[in-house]
Order: C-alpha cells, then sequence, then structure tokens
C-alpha cells in the first residue's frame, strides 16, 4: 500500500537572496 | 579582457540547492496563491512583498561575477543593493538561480541550473537587475 504523500509548499520569500548591506555606520 | 571560465572537474558533485528550484516545486503567495517555481513573474514577487509586513524588495544589480577561489562549483556575485547601492557579495553554487527583473530566472551557469533543476534559465550578466529582499523597518 503507498500513502498518499503531501507535495511540500514553499513560501515565495525562500526564493530570492536576503541581502542585507553590513552595517558599517 | 574577459576570463574564461575554468574547466569543470569530469566528476560531478551532487546538487545542494535547496527543493525550492526544482521545476515544479510549488510556491506560495503571500495571497495564498500557489504556482510552480518555474511560472513565477516579476509581479508575483512585487505583490507579495506589498502584501508583506516585514520585507520589502530591493533591486540588485550585478557588478562582477568571478570564480570562487575555493572551488570551481562556485561564483562571487558583485552586488550593488537598493537606492544607496551597497556593496554585496555572496557566493554561491554557480547553479544558483536569481530572479532578474522582467526576465526570470537566470544563474551564473544556466546549462546546468537547467541540468541539475530542469529549472529554464538564463545566463546572469552584469547589468542584471535582481530581485532581493530586505526588512521594510531596520529601526
Amino acid at each position: 500500500n503507498v500513502e498518499p504523500r503531501s507535495v511540500p509548499v514553499f513560501p515565495w520569500h525562500s526564493l530570492v537572496p536576503f541581502l542585507e548591506p553590513s552595517q558599517s555606520g | 579582457a574577459p576570463s574564461a571560465p575554468p574547466s569543470l572537474s569530469s566528476t560531478v558533485a551532487p546538487p545542494s540547492l535547496p527543493p525550492y528550484f526544482i521545476k515544479g516545486s510549488i510556491i506560495q503567495l503571500a495571497d495564498g496563491e500557489l504556482k510552480r517555481v518555474e511560472d513565477l513573474k516579476t509581479e508575483d514577487f512585487i505583490q507579495s512583498a506589498e502584501i508583506s509586513t516585514e520585507l520589502k524588495i530591493d533591486s540588485s544589480t550585478v557588478e562582477r561575477i568571478e570564480g570562487s577561489h575555493t572551488s570551481p562549483n562556485f561564483a562571487v556575485v558583485q552586488f550593488s543593493v537598493g537606492e544607496h547601492r551597497a556593496q554585496v557579495s555572496v557566493e554561491v553554487l554557480v547553479e544558483y538561480p536569481f530572479f532578474v527583473f522582467g526576465q526570470g530566472w537566470s544563474s551564473c551557469c544556466p546549462d546546468r541550473t537547467t541540468q541539475l533543476l530542469e529549472l529554464p534559465c538564463t545566463k546572469l550578466s552584469v547589468g542584471d537587475v535582481c530581485i532581493s529582499l530586505t526588512l521594510k523597518n531596520l529601526r
């Protein structure tokens, strides 16, 4: 017996990088 | 003069990219709508960021792309981020896809991205403007 597996759902913000300038003042 | 990319090793490392970049992955936008990763448009990110209370989209322009000193599988991409044009460098796998405004997924090595992820992808180039995220209120 094969149980149906739920399809993973990913949030949109996972797909784009979080580019944070280094805090330099 | 532009330097030629280093020849790749004959051994292919297993992909270590996040699973959500694989073609067919289901992505949930901020309004709850579900889309496949390959079907995402620029507007999807913009509208999702508008809904978000914490995140906003920045325009990050590719200033330089060069090979990594640590591994031929990696590239160092230098961005000019946001209105203040802050310089940010990231080291990523050459097949790591960035989303270019008005264009779609692009990577340093699109052939490898397509091979590993089946994600339609174009070549990331200097001058491309990528979507990146930052916090809406840092204070």
